[in-house]
């Protein structure tokens, strides 16, 4: 992040609804829990885009929101875990 | 909308509700809202569906709560109301609802909760091939937004599935591109069937269903061999008509899973004198209170934890009485085993043993034919003496081998690891440390790692230990008391 830009905080359970509906990859518990700060906004970004709300970037009213709102347990991206489809590497 | 990738590979496709009467609702009522949801796919494809009572239907609905097996557990009221499997084998096509939601049908007067008719509509969407679609007000949107009684498929939907399975004859919506829609399944032949009350072995695929009575049409489709692989072995018949005899092993049909009871060990053995557990000619009886553990795993969602020739078995109320007991009385492995090194539960509810450089599947309490097989045909090195532990790790369902200071991720669908590994230990699962005995995943979907006497919880978030001081296993696992 650039040194201008307000740290973001996302605890376990952002965290956890970013990775188990697609926004955050899930591979990258194996790897320790190093997320950079780029890649959680970009996830919160895109969490926003997909859902049509405004596009801040920023854990706010509206995210938290939906985050809380009822849906399906899904992954919004692509995501073989419900797939048994094998995916070319 | 966006398509998974996977389509049904022909058009009339049946389904089956495999609960009864979820959430306290009129099982009746539940597959009228479950048809409607269907019809509206139906109605804007060339798709049929045809309700069947059979656990061999290409779609088939459950009501669970919790954890139940497939990795993504449910979360009580609220939040994540059901999920869906894309078309494909083994589960490919079931839809899961969570049973704590409140759910109502359409024409009850009670509106507060979710409705199920709404619910199911969009999980059909998946288990017919489609994803989640980014646009509010589709059918596939993500989030719940409730449907009107008359609730036509928006466009986004419609086009979506028309892509996949064309549009119906009379109906064409738009410019969808045209393309090879999946043939209608055929019609199977007309074939007699005999009659017989001898016991077989073999799975049965053209069997019919003459005697249960039930409120569901005569299912005698056999499965095709156009369409998907079979539904895996473990899937167990509707328990309402399960025949009443619960202490012997379903042996006319092998598709039944029985439940691993004392009384279905291996016909083999039946010579034996009768189990008495607590008495063993030798004298190697495990202490419960002073004792490390080789392995530890559920299966048939009973925790099961191994220490040399023997095993325990802990269920909803507690430590079962008369353990420890033999492995070799419930599990027909080679009778001068000493111990196991690690056991695990497929998804496909498979039971898989490892001891030293060979592993041995169980379906059930039976041996699977060609077992035991070396460690190699997993893709694990030659050089390898022993599995340490081995879990299906519930933050991503994917099953993990230890052995020393390495782990192996192992692809279930074509048994073999993962490129990419072993990978060390200590730089991924923080403060597990090596050489560990056991690890398993417990019924609260977390992870447990052995060592010694004690255990760790592992923080599947942060990757590392929840504490780094270790507890004591014996009064947390088996009761005892703490001094």
């Amino acid at each position: 992040a650039s040194p201008s830009s307000s740290m973001i905080y996302a605890d376990d359970k952002v965290q956890s609804y970013l990775t188990k509906f697609g926004y955050l990859p899930e591979s990258n518990p194996e790897t320790g829990n190093l997320r950079t700060e780029d890649q959680l906004r970009d996830a919160i970004r895109n969490l926003q885009r997909f859902s049509g709300i405004p596009v801040t970037g920023e854990i706010d009213d509206a995210t938290r929101k939906l985050m809380k709102a009822r849906r399906c347990g899904l992954s919004d991206r692509q995501n073989p875990r419900y797939s048994r489809t094998r995916r070319k590497r | 909308f966006t398509i998974h990738g996977q389509r049904w590979p022909y058009r009339n496709l049946t389904w089956s509700l495999r609960t009864n009467q979820p959430s306290g609702l009129e099982t009746g009522g539940v597959r009228l809202e479950l048809s409607k949801a269907l019809d509206l796919w139906a109605r804007n494809s060339k798709l049929t569906f045809q309700e069947v009572n059979s656990d061999r239907a290409d779609i088939l609905v459950y009501f669970h709560r919790g954890s139940h097996g497939d990795g993504y557990p449910f979360d009580g009221r609220g939040q994540i109301l059901a999920h869906a499997f894309f078309p494909g084998k083994d589960r490919g096509g079931d839809a899961h609802f969570d049973e704590e939601e409140i759910w109502y049908l359409q024409d009850s007067s009670n509106e507060e909760g979710t409705s199920l008719f709404a619910v199911a509509a969009h999980e059909f969407g998946h288990s017919l091939g489609l994803a989640h679609s980014s646009v509010q007000g589709a059918l596939m949107y993500p989030w719940y937004q409730g449907l009107s009684p008359n609730y036509e498929l928006p466009e986004d939907d419609r086009h979506g599935i028309q892509q996949m399975y064309g549009a119906p004859e009379e109906k064409l919506w738009g410019n969808i591109p045209g393309g090879v829609f999946p043939p209608e399944r055929p019609t199977p032949p007309t074939t007699t069937t005999t009659t017989t009350t001898t016991l077989a072995t073999t799975y049965r695929p053209w069997r019919t269903r003459p005697t249960r009575p039930n409120h569901y049409p005569d299912y005698g489709r056999p499965r095709r061999p156009d369409r998907y692989p079979s539904k895996p072995d473990y899937r167990t018949e509707r328990p309402d008509y399960r025949p009443q005899r619960p202490h012997k092993p379903h042996r006319h049909h092998t598709t039944t899973l029985p439940a691993i009871t004392t009384t279905t060990v291996r016909p083999t053995i039946s010579q034996r004198p009768r189990f008495r557990w607590t008495q063993s000619p030798r004298n190697d009886v495990p202490d419960k209170c002073d004792t490390s553990y080789d392995a530890i795993s559920i299966i048939r969602r009973e925790v099961f934890i191994f220490k040399g020739r023997y095993l325990w078995r802990i269920g909803d109320k507690g430590l079962y009485e008369g353990y420890p007991a033999e492995i070799t009385r419930l599990f027909n492995l080679p009778e001068d085993i000493d111990h196991v090194d690690a056991v695990y539960e497929r998804p496909d509810k498979k039971i898989v043993f490892f001891i030293g450089k060979k592993y041995y599947v169980f379906s059930a309490n039976n041996l699977e034919s060609g077992y035991p097989k070396p460690l190699t045909n997993l893709g694990l090195p030659a050089s390898l003496e022993k599995i340490d532990g081995a879990m299906v790790w519930g933050h991503n369902s994917r099953t993990y081998f230890f052995s020393g200071s390495m782990y192996w991720r192992f692809d279930e669908c074509v048994n073999y690891v993962e490129l990419d590994y072993p990978r060390d230990i200590s730089s991924n699962f923080g403060g597990v440390g090596n050489d560990i005995d056991a690890v398993f995943q417990w019924k609260d979907g977390k992870t447990y790692f052995f060592k010694g006497k004690g255990f760790w919880l592992f923080d599947d978030l942060r990757m590392k230990v929840a504490h780094e001081k270790q507890k004591l296993s014996a009064p947390f696992w088996m009761g005892c008391p703490r001094k």
